[in-house]
């Protein structure tokens, strides 16, 4: 464990935390898709099915544990308790074209061939574009409100501090995943659009708007 | 060697 590491869980769960208090305080989920919720659950539900098969640590294991209950909750909340207010006239991405060719390329390029190892790639591979359907969301309604936008700013945060901490890993540890290294840097790339509209608007205290 | 299936990374 390293200091980029452990901000970056921390800003993974913060994000998290985010979000369920923004619906729970709110009664709402409105400007929230749905379908990236549900994939970040199914990336969670995947990956950590080793918690059934190898023990790492305390931390890891609790970690684990509050990422899949918290990302139930999550679509939990959204799909059901606060439905009426739920968006979905604008969450129209076709998440069918994100899960089939990362389920193909998890099959296709992995560490190992077996069923564990092949559902962590894939989560893997999936984690990093699950952002889209919201990203695409914001696009058509041209918005965003601005704890949403803390939300994902924690969200974007948390991959790029995991690429400072392979990079940590890779010169004092001899630590390489080539899989994760290069779903991180596709997952960060895909926030930097977002990140600079949050660093020039929601931190000079204005909301983010986008042209029409 | 290290073993892949430990997976100590979130």
């Amino acid at each position: 464990m390293n200091i980029f590491r452990l901000i970056g869980d921390m800003s993974h769960l913060l994000a998290i935390i985010l979000l369920l208090l923004k619906m729970w305080k709110t009664r709402s989920c409105a400007g929230i898709s749905g379908k990236s919720q549900i994939l970040f659950a199914l990336v969670f539900a995947s990956r950590y099915l080793d918690l059934f098969t190898s023990f790492v640590s305390v931390y890891n294991s609790v970690m684990k544990i509050f990422f899949i209950s918290t990302s139930l909750l999550t679509v939990y909340l959204m799909y059901f308790k606060f439905r009426a207010t739920y968006d979905s006239n604008h969450d129209t991405f076709r998440v069918e074209f994100l899960v089939i060719p990362v389920g193909g390329l998890a099959f296709l390029v992995n560490h190992e061939f077996s069923p564990l190892e092949i559902l962590w790639t894939f989560s893997i591979y999936l984690e990093s574009v699950a952002i889209l359907p919201q990203l695409f969301m914001m696009s058509k309604t041209g918005e965003a409100e601005t704890i949403t936008s803390h939300y994902l700013f924690a969200l974007g945060s948390y991959r790029a501090l995991y690429i400072l901490n392979w990079v940590y890993r890779y010169y004092f540890e001899g630590f390489f995943d080539l899989i994760a290294v290069v779903a991180g840097c596709v997952q960060t790339i895909l926030y930097c659009d977002f990140f600079y509209l949050y660093i020039t608007k929601v931190l000079k205290g204005k909301r983010i708007t986008l042209p029409a | 060697e290290e073993d892949i299936h430990k997976k100590d990374e979130l």
